[in-house]
């Protein structure tokens, strides 16, 4: 999962 | 419906995914129309060219980590992903993104001239001559040509995207089993779209098998990355997208 912060953090930010 | 999928859950879920694909597109139809014959002149591909070889690769990781962005958006919109355990939401996107970017760069290719969208304009292959890559960006105009020439619907790149994205093929998957049944709708869904859009029978099967040379498209860019890297080790390092290179470093 620290492997793919920015991809596990664009997952998680709501959809706009 | 084929194994048990009603028609109406086959359309609920061709309408969701033809719906967050034209939600997350970096460019509309119109757009795209209105500039497919704004070519980049002789002067502006002399500069593309003259560019130092890191600054190209730059610029076109850039380039590549703003669509990428894009495609993560349309995996969350479409029905079931978010349901997916988030080690296989991950894995998916990881190994299936720059697949679907390519899928979705058939829209920004103009077939009758060889040119691509980049940079505002279009240009041909000879534009990204500064890369030092000329087999893999000759392969990706090659892969663009292919697919144009099956004049897909705005629909079947759509659901084509997400089976390409929501695939069982990729290793280390958690439950592959939840993955399947979600791509096999998908396809069954494409299959429906694409019997009655197309009197070639056999065009589904034209499209699949353009599946392997997209996965082979994404280890060359893989290897040349690796090249690339070798050389310019403090660009990639310094200067490239994060997310690029978690996705391919």
């Amino acid at each position: 999962k620290e492997k793919h912060k920015i991809l596990h953090q664009l997952l998680q930010n709501s959809t706009s | 419906g084929p194994n048990n999928v009603s028609m109406g859950e086959l359309d609920r879920i061709a309408q969701n995914i033809i719906k967050s694909h034209l939600e997350t597109c970096q460019y509309t139809t119109e757009e795209l129309q209105q500039l497919a014959w704004q070519t980049h002149s002789y002067e502006e591909v002399k500069m593309f060219q003259g560019k130092p070889r890191d600054v190209l690769w730059q610029q076109c990781a850039i380039q590549i980590t703003h669509a990428i962005q894009y495609v993560v958006e349309f995996a969350k919109r479409i029905s079931g992903f978010m349901e997916l355990c988030q080690n296989d939401q991950i894995l998916l996107l990881k190994s299936g993104c720059l697949e679907v970017v390519l899928v979705r760069m058939c829209r920004a290719f103009n077939p009758l001239n060889n040119t691509v969208l980049f940079e505002g304009k279009y240009g041909g292959m000879q534009m990204f001559k500064a890369l030092g890559c000329d087999d893999l960006v000759s392969a990706v105009f090659d892969f663009a040509k292919s697919l144009c020439a099956l004049q897909l619907t705005e629909e079947e790149i759509a659901l084509f995207s997400a089976a390409v994205l929501i695939s069982t093929d990729r290793p280390w998957l958690m439950e592959p089993r939840k993955v399947q049944k979600l791509q096999e709708k998908i396809y069954f869904a494409l299959q429906h779209i694409m019997q009655k859009n197309h009197m070639d029978e056999d065009a589904l099967a034209k499209l699949i098998s353009r599946i392997p040379t997209l996965s082979a498209l994404c280890t060359l860019h893989t290897e040349e990355l690796q090249a690339f890297q070798q050389l310019h080790p403090e660009t990639v390092n310094v200067l490239f997208p994060p997310l690029y290179k978690e996705l391919f470093n």
